[in-house]
């Protein structure tokens, strides 16, 4: 796609409740990120959230991202980062 | 543990619920280690027939009938080196909350000797559901979302998660949104408050749908005696497990031994720290040092021991790689005047010793306190359980420290944070559960913080900003009279009111519900079971806060309302006298508080009283 690896970064798109009845995340999921990335999207998916709620884990260039949270269906995207224990 | 659960009038012999076995409590953390004496599976039948969980099991990982599931997650790059894909723990940390939140009955337990007696989690007889997200380098939020996203599904009864980072809007907060989707389905998530206290406004983990737990003291304190030549005795705070067999050893100050050839002089080599001792000089003796270290320093230059100062941590004792005790800094200058006196000053460090700490419970320095840092008028943390010094089951990968040089593999250990008491407050809701296994997550929340002990605003300067509604009481926490519950539909109201939008909200919860004059609810009315409000200083505010109980008590009762007020606060309730005439009928009152900031915080409160139950919420007023 032309972006060096180093400057996409792991986003979570966080798509609030999960969809009602029969739900393929990964195909829905992999769907969305196409819109922004092109071909290979699957690529860049990196984990599908779908048995308690909707969203998905990418790695997601800053233009991506933005694109991503204006998407209809996305409550937030926000960078994957690390916590510690207490 | 062997101590805290007692301490909070919690004991052994407890009345339990038939029930008890079926609770699954889901751990959120670093793994475990399942071949520990405290979750053992004998007397445990088949996991219960909600469970849809897995064991994500390798040839050298297995679930049984306490640890019923195990998955672990780490969604980018590779495992590092030390480090187990598996959800076995080789850290600790998971194994130890594991344990106090619902370990089974081991007696004997210790720390190499130290703190011995009955190890025990809130509830031996619960289950086991194990999330590993957290490695040596933290726990990614990635990771942390699809924990919650299997532990709802796989029909947990309470998440417990001792992690955090730091403020985020509840919406790009991977463990608020995962505590939401929690709460829609029945299951409370209760948090660290942090550890970055005393400071404030620094607690880490606030959303108003999860109980976010401070720590305390509880009444066993570890001291170590440093026993001098000339037969003075000093009392100092760590954990040690070494015994120097009453030995005297030479004693020197390492502000006198600095490693010249590395280029360190007194003035550093006075802190222990790596590299700055000259081992000539050092080797043999115990060292005085002007800093509270592991004691990599000391032991890299041959000490046997090390004697340090701090001014800083009053009631909390630390493990370190050698023999130590940590000294008030007047203890520590009485014995630098010994060596500069003495021809030949020597010295001894004794095992610690457990004396009783007459002051516990008192919020621990480093928990984080409020206020709320993002929405200021929700009180956090929710209240305060044992996170100093608590024994519990540890990692056979881990020792003592973690660090180099500690070669002290060891089945109980002890440490410290709102990590530890975080899992306390998760066996007590998991204790409520075990009563009430239809409650909703905030009927529990609300049962732990109305019964809480009240804490002494004396020995806890921040008062309610340290340890919230108070010290937790898993007993009464089961029969608390009234609860004011809250639901999915609470919360919508209350993000509306906090300028969320309807479509946001729209797909956080999967239906209709849209943001209107009619929804949009203010923060003071969020079916709360504490009252905050915030003004700027020298100002005087009036609030209203709308409130409904539901009554889980007597059938037949009438509460009157007992409203304390100081000085700088008017309260009124209406109407101050609510009847009930069946279970589950619920009451609505509204509470009218009046604040004048003469100072920079002032809580009152307001107790509903049928003489059989006090259903207390604290009144905090504070100056933004």
């Amino acid at each position: 796609h032309g972006t060096p690896e180093t400057d996409r970064k792991t986003f979570i798109v966080y798509m609030g409740d999960r969809p009602k009845g029969d739900f393929s995340a990964t195909a829905f999921h992999t769907s969305m990120l196409q819109e922004v990335v092109g071909s290979g999207a699957s690529d860049f998916l990196v984990h599908s959230y779908h048995r308690s709620f909707n969203g998905f884990v990418a790695k997601l260039t800053e233009e991506e991202k933005q694109k991503l949270e204006g998407m209809e269906g996305v409550v937030s995207v926000f960078p994957s980062e690390k916590k510690k224990l207490h | 543990t062997t101590r805290s659960w007692n301490f909070m009038g919690f004991p052994l012999n407890v009345t339990r619920s038939t029930y008890e076995s079926d609770i699954i409590i889901g751990m959120l953390d670093s793994g475990i280690w399942p071949e520990s004496e405290s979750f053992n599976d004998k007397g445990f039948g088949p996991p219960p027939t909600k469970w849809k969980g897995i064991c994500q099991g390798s040839s050298n990982f297995t679930c049984n009938n306490k640890v019923i599931g195990a998955r672990y997650y780490h969604s980018e790059g590779e495992v590092g080196p030390g480090e187990i894909a598996s959800p076995r723990d080789s850290e600790g940390h998971g194994t130890h909350t594991a344990s106090t939140a619902a370990g089974d009955v081991v007696s004997h337990a210790s720390l190499l000797g130290v703190a011995s007696g009955t190890a025990r989690g809130g509830l031996p007889s619960a289950r086991i559901a194990v999330y590993k997200i957290c490695w040596s380098d933290g726990c990614s939020d990635a990771d942390i979302l699809a924990a919650f996203d299997d532990a709802i599904a796989d029909g947990v009864d309470v998440i417990s998660l001792s992690v955090g980072g730091w403020p985020l809007d509840y919406f790009q907060d991977s463990i608020a949104i995962g505590a939401f989707h929690s709460m829609k389905n029945g299951i409370l998530t209760s948090n660290s408050a942090g550890n970055s206290g005393p400071r404030s406004e620094s607690v880490l983990n606030f959303s108003p749908w999860a109980l976010s737990v401070a720590a305390s003291t509880i009444d066993r304190k570890f001291v170590s005696q440093v026993k001098l030549g000339n037969g003075a005795i000093y009392e100092g705070l760590s954990i040690n497990t070494f015994d120097l067999g009453n030995t005297m050893y030479p004693i020197i100050y390492g502000g006198e031994a600095p490693n010249q050839t590395a280029g360190y002089e007194g003035i550093s080599s006075r802190l222990c720290t790596s590299g700055s001792l000259n081992k000539t000089l050092v080797e043999g003796k115990i060292v005085l040092c002007d800093a509270a270290t592991i004691g990599s320093g000391a032991i890299a230059a041959g000490a046997v021991g090390s004697i340090m100062q701090n001014g800083f941590f009053k009631d909390l004792a630390s493990s370190y790689i050698l023999p130590a005790s940590v000294l008030r800094m007047s203890d520590g200058a009485d014995i630098l005047q010994y060596l500069n006196s003495a021809s030949e000053p020597t010295a001894t460090i004794l095992k610690s010793i457990e004396i009783k700490d007459e002051l516990a419970p008192a919020v621990v320095i480093f928990s984080s306190r409020g206020p709320n840092p993002l929405t200021r008028d929700i009180l956090k943390p929710d209240l305060t359980a044992p996170g100093v010094d608590i024994l519990a089951a540890w990692s056979g990968a881990s020792t003592v420290t973690g660090y180099e040089g500690d070669n002290r593999f060891v089945q109980y250990n002890i440490i410290s944070g709102t990590s530890m008491s975080c899992p306390h407050a998760s066996g007590a809701a998991a204790y409520v559960k075990s009563f009430h296994p239809t409650w909703s997550s905030d009927a529990i929340k609300s049962a732990l913080m109305t019964t809480a002990y009240p804490m002494n605003p004396d020995k806890n300067p921040d008062a309610e900003f340290a340890y919230g509604s108070g010290h937790i009481n898993p007993i009464k926490a089961t029969d608390p009279g009234l609860v004011y519950d809250a639901g999915e539909i609470d919360y919508v109201k209350f993000l509306c009111g906090q300028g969320y939008g309807t479509r946001q909200l729209q797909l956080v919860t999967g239906d209709q519900s849209a943001c209107s004059a009619e929804t949009n609810g203010t923060v003071w009315d969020l079916n709360y079971p504490s009252y905050t409000l915030s003004t700027k200083y020298g100002e005087s505010i009036t609030r209203t806060f709308q409130r409904t109980v539901t009554n889980v008590g007597s059938q037949i009762s009438t509460y009157k309302a007992i409203i304390n007020a100081p000085a700088g606060l008017k309260i009124q309730v209406q109407p101050s006298v609510l009847s009930f005439q069946s279970l589950g009928q619920k009451q609505s009152f509204v509470v009218t508080v009046e604040a004048t900031m003469i100072k920079t915080m002032i809580s009152g409160s307001l107790v509903w009283d049928d003489g059989l139950h006090q259903v207390r919420s604290p009144i905090v007023a504070h100056v933004t």
